[in-house]
């Protein structure tokens, strides 16, 4: 996040760092205890999901927490029009986690947005992650975050020079005259905004021409568009079978066994 | 939701937490 600040302890308990062989290389958000939403070109580089990791209840990058919680991926799915009619178009993944997610004060659930949610009237925003915090590069182990206002998207595409590069499903948010914006590695993450005193999620951190150019702001999957279909793959897909404790005696015996097998010959 | 907070406004998709919640506003 370019042009953000360091964000207070379990002030974004939904937001999660997805990391491929021990980086972080985007970011997510919680949606149930087993699923993550995230953007689909964080996971296309590689088909082998154990490759991913998911951390939930993460402040600093480098220091775990009480309640920092670790997981592997059980399986991704991505949006089927992901890359299908714009070369980023469609960036929406859902996650499944390999076990669940305990939920606490510092780790919780973002709320999907109706379909039909009114985004006008200067709905207060924010988008958190833990991308690049300057143009040079500059990373930050602190989760950052910013307050954006939305662009509506006849703007945002006389911005980026052609309607065909803003789709409808898409949304822009940034602030223009503070330079902040969102930037690489806050891929994936929530775009949040306050209804009522609840936090909806309405976009997912997606693309954008640089980071450093203010009258290029950051684009996001509109994630009203895809809430149906997040609902439906989640509420239709079977969750992960998890090991039994009550298989770990069983497990325990055989070791056991095999043990005194190995150990057995050189005494005879 | 408890302590006095209204339901979440927005779609849930847990069933024993509410959705859009810090801290023990989600309990």
């Amino acid at each position: 996040v370019l042009g953000g600040v360091s964000a207070p302890e379990g002030k974004w308990p939904w937001q999660v760092s997805v990391h491929y062989a021990g980086f972080h290389v985007c970011g997510g958000s919680i949606l149930n205890e087993y699923w993550v939403l995230s953007a689909a070109h964080c996971f296309d580089r590689d088909k082998n999901v154990k490759a991913y990791d998911v951390y939930v209840g993460l402040k600093n990058l480098k220091v775990a927490g009480n309640d920092t919680q670790w997981f592997e991926v059980n399986q991704v799915i991505l949006h089927p029009t992901y890359q299908v009619n714009h070369p980023i178009g469609g960036d929406v993944a859902l996650v499944q986690l390999k076990s669940r997610i305990v939920f606490s004060e510092s780790v919780l659930p973002i709320c999907l947005p109706p379909p039909e949610v009114n985004l006008t009237g200067g709905v207060k925003c924010w988008a958190t992650g833990w991308g690049l915090v300057s143009q040079r590069g500059a990373t930050s182990d602190e989760l950052q975050e910013a307050q954006l206002p939305l662009i509506p998207v006849p703007l945002c595409q006389i911005l980026y020079g052609h309607r065909s590069y803003v789709l409808p499903n898409m949304l822009c948010a940034g602030d223009i005259w503070n330079r902040k914006t969102v930037c690489e590695g806050d891929s994936g993450g929530p775009l949040v905004c306050e209804f009522n005193r609840s936090w909806l999620q309405i976009g997912i951190v997606s693309w954008g021409r640089g980071c450093a150019y203010p009258l290029f702001p950051g684009v996001y999957a509109r994630v009203p568009y895809f809430a149906s279909w997040i609902y439906h793959n989640i509420k239709t897909t079977p969750l992960p079978v998890e090991p039994m404790p009550s298989l770990c005696p069983a497990l325990g015996a055989t070791l056991t066994v095999l043990v005194a097998m190995l150990a057995g010959p050189p005494v005879l | 939701a408890v302590r006095g907070h209204p339901k979440s406004q927005g779609i849930s998709l847990s069933s024993n937490w509410a959705c859009g919640r810090r801290g023990a506003e989600g309990r």
